[in-house]
């Protein structure tokens, strides 16, 4: 009789569990309307299953969003766990599309399904991928604007991570400043 | 504590998933 290891059959769990949702814009629908559930998944093997199967987001047609946010987290400002909170904001050229936005959306659901933020990952809620045609954006959105600690601990790792030069920098916005700006950019809260 | 895994670790099962 073959024995076969318990690390070939049993997969390996999250310690969360994620949902990832698709925006599609089409201007006849409420925007709520134009959100939808793709899956749920909590183990690493189920991450990928679910990330092989669907479109790189450079393959989406501009308007459409990939959000993905631990179970029972709408991705949207309203939910009661983003109201408070705000966002880690990368902004891409034109030319990044090609050269760095599917690397980095990776990197972004790896640093979000791995908990590298340490204790911190409590404050993330999820991340967002915006594809415009004047420019892509990527976040991670967190529960809290006033959590300065958190928030500049989970900035700078993520900086890192996505190898954006030290003299380069990103901010973080709260949401209620990006729902109620006046021009085209929100004011930083905190910058690395 | 948390179960936290590194990049390279869960990019070794990016193509592993097919085969469970």
């Amino acid at each position: 009789q073959e024995i076969v290891s318990p690390e070939s059959y049993i997969k390996h769990p999250l310690q969360n569990k994620w949902s990832l949702w698709f925006f599609k814009n089409d201007k006849t629908k409420t925007w709520q309307a134009n959100l939808c559930l793709i899956s749920t998944f909590d183990t690493v093997e189920d991450f990928w299953a679910l990330y092989n199967h669907i479109q790189l987001s450079s393959n989406l047609i501009s308007g459409c969003d990939y959000s993905l946010f631990k179970d029972g987290i709408e991705p949207m400002w309203e939910d009661e766990r983003n109201k408070r909170g705000g966002r880690w904001l990368i902004t891409l050229s034109k030319q990044q599309r090609r050269q760095d936005l599917d690397r980095f959306w990776l990197e972004t659901l790896l640093c979000l399904v791995g908990e590298t933020f340490d204790d911190y990952s409590d404050e993330v809620c999820g991340a967002v991928v915006n594809i415009r045609s004047k420019g892509d954006k990527i976040a991670i959105w967190t529960a809290d604007f006033d959590n300065r600690e958190a928030i500049t601990h989970i900035g700078r790792v993520y900086k890192e991570r996505l190898g954006i030069p030290i003299k380069m920098t990103i901010g973080y916005q709260s949401h209620s400043d990006t729902a109620t700006k006046s021009g085209s950019t929100t004011k930083n809260k905190f910058v690395v | 504590g948390k179960r936290q895994y590194n990049r390279d670790f869960l990019l070794g099962f990016q193509f592993m998933a097919a085969c469970t």
